[in-house]
């Protein structure tokens, strides 16, 4: 999956 | 969370603790363009609405926090406390060229047309040309005081090593994201001739020149 990453970053 | 995300964190945090102290210090903003810092502001009230609708650690939260306060409170010192040192000769690149195209390329490209994801996707294209009217205004007054070169190493630094947060994201846990990866990848070429410079002047004790 692509969008899951920037829900954890700042 | 990884090395390369810790660190780009710490020095995304120490580049706006420099730039905070900088002006409180000298009680100045001379040679700090206050359009990129009202872009920044905008960029972390943007993308970090969601500190209300999702928690995702403590440490997420904290960070999102002092982003938003930090980036506020450097406004406020710029256009109001000490506005009388703001140069707006110098500070003249136009903001409405960069917010009017991440507007419009976070309508048409993004991962899901939801307010919140919209929001968050104008703020990662945002993110990656705000520092603009910043090397904008550093180009026309031909140089930079040292402190705020670093502020600009630390500030670009975060996100080259963001890039390499993503590599290895993409590796060990094969999620990755296009969106944050390619403006990633925008907002640190635009630093490029800066670390340049900065590596081959400022760190030999020189004054950051630009050729004018």
């Amino acid at each position: 999956g692509t969008n899951t990453l920037h829900k954890d970053e700042l | 969370m990884n090395i390369f995300r810790i660190i780009g964190d710490l020095s995304h945090l120490l580049a706006i603790i420099i730039l905070l102290r900088k002006i409180w210090k000298t009680r100045s903003c001379a040679g700090i363009s206050g359009k990129s810092q009202i872009l920044f502001a905008l960029v972390y009230t943007t993308r970090y609405l969601d500190l209300v609708t999702t928690y995702v650690s403590l440490y997420n939260t904290v960070m999102k926090i002092i982003f938003i306060a930090v980036s506020i409170a450097t406004c406020y010192l710029i256009y109001m406390k000490f506005k009388a040192t703001y140069d707006h000769n110098h500070d003249t690149f136009r903001i409405e060229f960069l917010l009017a195209p991440a507007v419009i390329l976070a309508l048409l490209i993004n991962h899901d047309f939801t307010f919140l994801e919209i929001l968050w996707t104008f703020s990662i294209y945002l993110e990656s040309v705000a520092i603009l009217p910043q090397l904008f205004m550093v180009s026309k007054t031909g140089e930079a005081e040292s402190i705020t070169s670093h502020y600009l190493f630390a500030l670009g630094s975060y996100r080259a090593l963001y890039i390499l947060n993503w590599i290895y994201r993409y590796h060990n846990e094969e999620i990755y994201d296009l969106i944050a990866i390619v403006a990633g990848i925008v907002q640190t070429a635009l630093y490029c001739d800066f670390f340049y410079l900065y590596i081959t002047k400022v760190l030999r004790g020189k004054k950051l020149q630009l050729p004018a």
